[in-house]
């Protein structure tokens, strides 16, 4: 259908991890 | 047909709370100290104010800019500050029965009303 959006699921991380303290 | 995708990262919000997590941790962009007992805990105002009634009513106001460092009672709640601190930066929240007393009451007085609901749930099911 015109206009349909379809929501696709992304199960992976999503952002750069900041690195933990030493 | 789909004219268009949305890609939604599920894990996405926790990510971010693991980052701002670290970054409270290595003290980067941390804009308040709260002080309990004498004690300094440095965290960020937006978070504070996203997970609490009472540093929303400090924070919200053109006023809340210039706090950067507040006081929070000592006493029987100060031990419960620490825990609730850590909950809202990683939705984790340690009870044990000798801190749930400590946490509920640091709860109540930060109006965080889930979490005391949780810790009245958690000392009723210790009793029984």
């Amino acid at each position: 259908h015109e206009g349909l959006v379809a929501t696709v699921k992304e199960a992976g991380r999503s952002i750069h991890e900041i690195p933990r303290e030493e | 047909r789909a004219l268009g995708y949305v890609r939604e990262f599920t894990r996405h919000s926790s990510d971010v709370l693991g980052n701002l997590n670290e970054l409270r941790l290595r003290g980067i962009l941390t804009d308040v100290t709260l002080l309990v007992g004498g004690q300094p805990l440095r965290a960020h105002k937006a978070v504070l104010i996203a997970c609490s009634g009472f540093f929303y009513s400090i924070f919200r106001g053109r006023a809340g800019v210039g706090v950067d460092v507040l006081s929070l009672p000592g006493g029987p709640e100060a031990g419960g500050f620490a825990p609730l601190l850590d909950f809202m930066y990683t939705s984790r929240l340690r009870l044990s029965p000798a801190t749930a007393p400590a946490v509920l009451a640091a709860a109540t007085y930060l109006q965080m009303d889930h979490v005391v609901q949780a810790c009245h749930r958690f000392i009723q099911a210790s009793y029984e």
